[in-house]
């Protein structure tokens, strides 16, 4: 059981690494058991060191590095199982624009080998997507799906100005 | 493999049957707070058939069946398929395409009574063979393939201990 | 003691109805005790019937529409016990255009009577404001104020462009 | 009454004095994730004297101290001034700007220790005092109208008795 846990546990720390490196142009993370002897006696600490930073637990991170190093963890997660298909949903919400493009590029990347449905609300993340779906509520509280949308159909109020097919 | 469409009929805000078509690759959805979002991810969670309903947002199954909004009445049932292209047949089944179906009726004699139906190409099944085909697939309510709205927020307040308990459950 | 409770809740509700139409058109919304009679042994139950829908307990709404709710409760404290000063770190972050805008206005109008402090990484709340400062971070991992910024200074990945004065 | 300029000195990621001036009216803060913003939200908090450090994102108040970043020296002490205009003596001391400070220094002797102090208009105070000064002004930081990042989820997740116990505390 242990060495179950310890196998696991090397192997999303190495994705870990990998994809936080991505996400945060040269900072560097790791996760940590608190107890290496004895796994289940502990927890697990993420350690995180954004650019140019000294290295800090994720409590003392600002709501947008915490937020993509819980992404860049969940994704280590999902590479040690893949899936063909992927719902992300509106993770992209604490994140700045320069971050919000760079986990767009990033799921971009992987679309290439499964199916991803994102929700979102930022330019960032709709700019990279092969289709974008608009939903509206009509007036008698029943969802409208409007097809394919082009980007410049959607305002700045993600509201969507132009039905298209 | 890839989800090919999505039939929605009186589930939650989706009061008209709606097909809504998918392609492989990245399709973003988007459009103001409250327009139904999120609730095509809880119509994806409700066929894989996740341990409780609280994380489907309602409080019992037929909170999940249209509720007439502000001037029209109340649906008594609520149906989502899931349509999968297999022509790569990791899902054991020997057709061309996957239909995964579920269905939530009030009883007609007892509005707190409900029946729940699976169907898998229009042949009744149940929860456990869902179960085993999205298995095959590795696709499942309760892995981190489908991140709901404040999974986010959720990881990054749990405690070391809760943490943990992701890796074991992996394991 | 209950007697207290009694009041603040009436006037605490009376202020969350007002303002909750007021940020989501048409909707209405109110704070309910669990037990009326004997409200410490009850919770505080919230309804909101967003536009064209019907009447739903806070758990069920949206993110956006929940995050709106709670903001409504908390403008609903602040207008019961008014303070000079308020600070307001990105709470518009779950909302979508219009919602952002709406937060921003109901500001804009109460800093007329008190002092404002928003934080916030979108457009629609920027638009509003009297004063925007930039704060970026230098390499050495100090944080540089760039005073005042204009919003065309700011671009869509919330970067500051040039250092205004 | 209003907040007329903040100024930091080796403050978490302020390593350098910084002067931040404010108007009345709406202002507005800017910027990337991690550059600081929220950071001005807990120097404010921290003059303010919260009852935890955990509501200044800290272990310990030590931790406010400015760590040098990725190549410079870690700091020795923090220290933050809040000044008010006070033309209108909101605040019950006879003068038009009251600066309030707080100054948190590690002990020469012991790495581990450290000596807080508190200043109202460069005389040594306590923190009983500003509390007392602040309560006129209805400033606190146990109050609402400090929004700290996060507090919204907190409030969308709480459960009903703890959103009762909010209105306990204003009663
Ligand atoms: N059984 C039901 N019948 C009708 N409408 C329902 C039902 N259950 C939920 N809803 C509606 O669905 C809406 C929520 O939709 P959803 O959570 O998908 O919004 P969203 O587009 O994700 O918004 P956000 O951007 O704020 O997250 C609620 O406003 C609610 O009125
Ligand atoms: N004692 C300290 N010394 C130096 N830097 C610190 C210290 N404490 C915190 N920091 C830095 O402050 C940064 C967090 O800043 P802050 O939370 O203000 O960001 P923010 O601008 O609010 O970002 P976001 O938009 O993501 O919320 C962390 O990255 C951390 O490196
Ligand atoms: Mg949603
Ligand atoms: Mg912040």
């Amino acid at each position: 059981k242990t060495t179950g846990l310890l196998k696991v546990f090397e192997a999303i720390n190495i994705n870990f690494q990998r994809i936080f490196a991505q996400l945060s142009i040269h900072g560097e993370a790791e996760l940590q058991l608190e107890n290496p002897k004895k796994p289940f006696e502990g927890g697990l600490n993420i350690k995180a060191r954004p650019k140019d930073k000294k290295v800090l637990r994720l409590e003392s991170l600002s709501g947008g590095e915490k937020s993509l190093t819980a992404l860049a963890f969940i994704f280590a997660i999902q590479q040690y199982q893949p899936s063909p298909f992927y719902l992300l949903d509106e993770v992209d919400m604490f994140l700045d624009g320069v971050n919000a493009q760079l986990v767009a590029e990033n799921v971009k990347a992987n679309s290439t080998t499964a199916q991803f449905v994102m929700v979102s609300l930022r330019h960032a993340t709709l700019k990279q997507a092969d289709h974008i779906y608009g939903v509206t509520m009509q007036s008698n509280g029943i969802t409208d799906v409007v097809g394919h949308v082009n980007l410049s159909d959607v305002g700045k109020e993600g509201h969507i100005t132009r039905g298209a097919g | 493999m890839h989800l090919v469409e999505i039939h929605l009929e009186n589930f939650k805000s989706f009061g008209r049957k709606t097909i809504l078509p998918f392609e492989p690759g990245f399709t973003a959805i988007t459009g103001p707070n409250g327009s139904g979002k999120s609730n095509i991810g809880d119509a994806i969670l409700f066929v894989l058939g996740p341990k409780s309903s609280k994380a489907l947002r309602a409080g019992k199954l037929t909170d999940l069946i249209y509720n007439g909004g502000n001037n029209r009445k109340p649906a008594s049932y609520c149906k989502v398929t899931l349509v999968f292209d297999n022509k790569d047949r990791i899902i054991p089944i020997d057709d061309d395409v996957v239909r995964l179906t579920r269905l939530v009726k009030i009883s007609p004699a007892d509005k707190e009574q409900y029946y729940s139906y699976f169907y898998v190409n229009g042949r009744s099944s149940n929860l456990a063979e869902f179960d085993t085909l999205l298995a095959h697939a590795r696709i499942s309510a309760e892995g981190y393939n489908l991140v709901q709205q404040g999974d986010i927020t959720r990881i990054v307040s749990m405690s070391k201990i809760d943490r943990r308990r992701i890796l074991d459950g992996i394991a």
